[in-house]
């Protein structure tokens, strides 16, 4: 978006490339648009020097809808165990964003463990394993082929016991539309709240920045079989804008809370709308 | 999908009795529409779009008495041309090995593709593969080849982690030349195609062992973004096929139509599911019904 051009068709033509390429979403897309040219004419608008604040602003506002712009944290208990269930589509990045939670997380001073709730992939449980290495913490592990509710369970249990504040738990990658692995999902959840009083305290739905409009379906589903509370946006470090998920907060009003910038043990930053939006443009 | 998207403009033409040029402006809109909500890349839309707006002013549409139906066809007809034949044959070099590389980015489902495609080369070719762990970084990426490989009572080679990825390549195709394993597949480290290191790491392993298919993995449900990636690859490694995975889920999979047309290189296999039979041979008619919805 250059400085000092003509605010014509030209201009919201190469905008409406711009954020269409960001996978914002054609239909959402044209919304902004529309608005858009709307607040030309309203303030008299004549080059895009202006233009840049207020897409910027037209986009946060879409990001935050009606309410205030308060980045969303992690809602955890101050005393007492904390549960965070990690869902998602397969490949996506949960188990490696475990492993960067528990890390940055012990470096706040708390005690986490780590339960293997992925009973059914090759290697699962040992590459959480690893990363519970990484990160120095506990893996609460059964055997490959066991009940993942089971191991949540004992996960629970010896939180409990280890006087853990929080435990996180790994779930096997499971596309959407498959009803009896999103029926799996919710007993596990069952099992948490069950458990642990108001948990699980967070269930982080896992986004590849990567993925297209089937994001939006991704998180519709999942949120209805576990009440997703928040996303963890991965990959970001790549050429993809994930832009998605400014729809679906606006839709589900479910925030993106961090966002996943590589492959280390460090790459996990709390998300910010305002450098997210920019991203967009990059 | 593309259908109902055409009701409104198709219940006016019917009122009207004939067609005209706004009309097709129309239809072609949400032609444009339907292509983007399923993933297809913004540009390759843009030119499809081109494509087909001669056909839909032409005789065929404006004539007809069902021009919905006729631009349906157009659309279709065209998607089926440019997703290309059914083309899921394997190389077989001349001389055994035949060595297959698979790459991609991260968690596109490359490792789950190899287990798959040594048990179609097994089942259905009655070959004798050797599964490669040349992916020396994710964590346990070596014990979840080892474990397929045990799955399928199939050997895997590997030297640990601490090996170079080109060294591993090398000395499994010697390993498979000495214990009569015909074909060689090497299961490689997902990365970005932006990180020029490891896409240099990938450019040595293929100079190294002249592989005779090199298959670029993408998940299905990408979005924009694959074009960048097919492009960066193809351009880099020259890649013989692609290999679209997570087709089981209910993504509209336009990815599959915008690598098509920016590398031109054959969509040869569909990931149907995790289970190590799941792999199908890629349809383009039944990838361009998809996409339209
Ligand atoms: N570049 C990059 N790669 C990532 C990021 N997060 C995860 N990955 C990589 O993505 C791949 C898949 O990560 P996993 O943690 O196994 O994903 P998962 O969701 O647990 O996968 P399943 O359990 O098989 O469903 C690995 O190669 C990770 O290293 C990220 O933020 N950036
Ligand atoms: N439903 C479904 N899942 C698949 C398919 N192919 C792979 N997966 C799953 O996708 C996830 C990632 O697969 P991997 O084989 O580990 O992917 P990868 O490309 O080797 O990942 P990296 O080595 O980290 O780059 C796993 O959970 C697989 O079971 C498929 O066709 N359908
Ligand atoms: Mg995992
Ligand atoms: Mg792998």
């Amino acid at each position: 978006v250059a400085r000092y051009r003509k605010v014509d068709e030209d201009f919201f033509e190469d905008l409406e490339e711009i954020l269409i390429s960001a996978d914002v979403g054609v239909t959402a897309v044209m919304d902004l648009i529309d608005d858009l040219k709307m607040e030309v004419k309203r303030r008299n608008i004549k080059d895009s020097g202006e233009m840049k604040e207020v897409i910027s602003e037209k986009l946060v506002d879409i990001y935050y809808g009606d309410k205030d712009e308060e980045p969303e944290k992690l809602q955890l208990h101050e005393d007492g165990l904390s549960v965070i269930l990690f869902v998602g589509v397969n490949g996506v990045g949960k188990t490696t964003t475990i492993g960067k939670m528990a890390h940055q997380l012990k470096q706040e001073g708390k005690k986490v463990i780590l339960a293997a709730g992925d009973t059914f992939r090759a290697g699962a449980i040992e590459q959480l394993e690893v990363w519970g290495e990484r990160a120095g913490v506990d893996v609460i592990k059964h055997n490959a082929g066991s009940d993942p509710a089971a191991v949540v369970f004992d996960g629970i249990q010896a939180a409990r016991s280890r006087g853990a504040d929080v435990l996180l738990c790994d779930t096997a990658g499971r596309l959407q539309n498959k009803v009896n692995l999103m029926n799996e999902l919710a007993k596990v959840k069952k099992v948490i709240s069950r458990e642990v009083p108001n948990g699980p305290q967070e269930v982080l739905l896992v986004l590849d920045a990567t993925t297209g409009q089937n994001a939006m379906s991704q998180a519709k589903t999942f949120s209805e079989a576990t009440d997703v509370s928040g996303i963890v946006l991965t990959k970001l470090d790549g050429t993809a804008k994930g832009g998605i998920v400014l729809a679906i907060r606006n839709e589900l009003q479910i925030p993106v809370k961090y966002v996943g910038l590589g492959e280390k043990v460090t790459d996990l930053q709390a998300f910010d709308a305002h450098a997210f939006v920019y991203g967009l443009f990059a | 999908g593309l259908a109902e998207r055409l009701q409104g403009t198709i219940q006016r033409i019917k009122g009207k009795g004939k067609v005209t040029e706004q009309d097709v402006k129309e239809m072609t809109r949400e032609v444009r529409l339907a292509l983007l909500e399923a993933d297809v890349n913004f540009k390759v839309v843009k030119d499809f779009v081109k494509r087909i707006k001669e056909r839909a002013v032409g005789q065929e549409v404006m004539e007809s008495l069902t021009p919905g139906q006729q631009v349906i066809k157009v659309v279709k007809d065209e998607l089926t041309e440019l997703m290309g034949g059914e083309q899921s044959k394997i190389a077989v070099a001349d001389r055994p090995p035949t060595v297959i590389m698979m790459v991609g980015l991260q968690g596109a489902g490359k490792t789950t593709t190899t287990g798959k495609l040594a048990n179609l080369l097994r089942k259905k070719y009655n070959r004798n593969p050797l599964l490669v762990a040349a992916d020396v970084y994710r964590p346990a990426a070596i014990n979840q080849l080892e474990t397929l490989g045990k799955q399928l009572n199939m050997p895997v080679f590997s030297l640990g982690t601490e090996a170079n990825p080109v060294d591993i390549a090398n000395q499994a195709i010697e390993q498979a030349k000495a214990e009569h394993q015909d074909y060689v597949i090497i299961d490689t480290a997902g990365r970005l195609h932006v990180d020029n290191d490891l896409m240099d790491e990938l450019e040595q392993i293929k100079s190294n062992v002249n592989p005779d298919e090199i298959f670029l993995v993408v998940d299905a449900m990408t979005g924009q973004d694959a074009v960048n990636v097919a492009e960066s690859f193809n351009e880099q490694l020259d890649v013989t096929g692609v290999v679209l995975t997570k087709l089981d889920g209910d993504t509209r999979g336009g990815a599959a139509l915008s690598i098509k047309a920016v590398t031109d290189k054959p969509i040869k296999f569909a990931g149907m599911g995790e289970k190590l039979d799941e792999l199908e041979a890629f349809h383009p008619e039944r990838m361009a019904s998809r996409i339209l919805g």
